[in-house]
């Protein structure tokens, strides 16, 4: 089954592992770059450097998405800068409710075929 | 149902909007559904108001109280969809322009509202069912887990595991019967999700995503509406 489960244990030069690795061991200069191009500012030095770190965490976690989710190109984004948490509280904000959601009626069945 | 198939092309869909660092996803997405609902009954493309929903719609489930919409904090498109349904609908980006936080007052004009909702409803989880309810009444909101999203820069994203505790509200604009997916070895179907992160992120604002198992939640709340005729 193709869609059985299927972890790559081993990194490929040919898959984008191996860019991700160089965009691990360059981190500095794609740190400058994201912030040149994302126009990132901060309010001091404590703060920069917390946000480096932040960074080589994200640029790590690029890397995971990309072994999970081989068919997408996952690396460095204008919230590259954010924690998990972060991003979750200032550019999500979707309140599930699945009680509320059964209480609306279902659109009816149309027909699919031709 | 066409093997393809994009309401950008044909018209429904506005420019991708940006909601900056506020949590109001969900009022991006309900008014994107209306838009394209709009179009269908009206034959007119409006922008429409993000920022009276995240001013004025205080909307609580009927069954959970605190469940409420709440400008920057969260809200879910359903209730942003009661709420239009009560208030007589939204007033155009231009009159009410989106400011990217919640603490002013609200400003609702009704004498301006440009847009009504008629009705909405929600889709079952079907892939077959939610395309032809795209197809017929136009692009969908809908709830999708976030975390693959943060580090997205293109392609069609299809992860072997994404949780389905959705938490950013999005909205299915079209389809494609063929995303490559080369560890995968053959084309898959995918998703077009329009999503409100600016035209700076993903592929000039959009993402593409699996189509057919519920992949990061995609498909397990979708919610169509439709919009009054004028």
């Amino acid at each position: 089954d193709e869609e059985t489960l299927i972890r790559q244990v081993v990194d490929s030069a040919s898959t984008a592992g191996g860019s991700k690795d160089d965009l691990l061991l360059n981190a500095d200069a794609h740190f400058s770059s994201f912030l040149r191009d994302f126009g990132k500012n901060y309010s001091g030095p404590e703060e920069h450097a917390h946000r480096f770190k932040v960074f080589k965490a994200n640029l790590r976690r690029a890397r995971r998405h990309q072994k999970l989710d081989p068919s997408a190109v996952h690396g460095i984004t204008k919230f590259s800068d954010l924690t998990p948490a972060e991003f979750r509280r200032m550019y999500l904000g979707l309140r599930k409710n699945r009680r509320s959601f059964r209480t609306i009626h279902d659109a009816p069945n149309l027909p699919t075929n031709d | 149902l066409p093997s393809d198939f994009d309401w950008r092309d044909r018209g429904a869909v506005t420019g991708v909007k940006d909601q900056g660092s506020c949590g109001s996803c969900w009022s991006f997405s309900a008014a994107a559904a209306l838009e394209g609902a709009n179009y269908l009954a009206t034959g007119h493309l409006i922008s429409l108001s993000e920022q009276q929903m995240v001013d004025c719609d205080h909307t609580c489930d009927d069954s959970e109280p605190d469940a409420c919409d709440e400008g920057c904090n969260g809200g879910l498109m359903t209730t942003a969809f009661e709420y239009l349904l009560k208030s007589g609908g939204l007033e155009t980006e231009k009159d009410y322009p989106y400011t990217g936080t919640d603490r002013g007052a609200c400003k609702f004009d009704k004498s301006e509202v440009a847009a009504s909702v008629s009705n909405f409803s929600v889709v079952s989880v079907d892939e077959d069912q939610i395309a032809a309810n795209l197809v017929k009444h136009g692009p969908l909101a809908v709830g999708i887990n976030a975390v693959f999203m943060q580090t997205y820069i293109g392609g069609v994203s299809c992860p072997y595991i994404c949780s389905k505790h959705q938490d950013h509200g999005v909205l299915i604009v079209g389809y494609g019967s063929a995303g490559y997916a080369p560890i995968r070895l053959k084309d898959k179907p995918y998703w077009i999700i329009k999503n409100s992160w600016g035209q700076n992120w993903g592929e000039h604002g959009y993402y593409k995503i699996c189509k057919g198992r519920n992949i990061c939640g995609v498909e397990a709340m979708v919610s169509t509406v439709s919009a009054v005729t004028s």
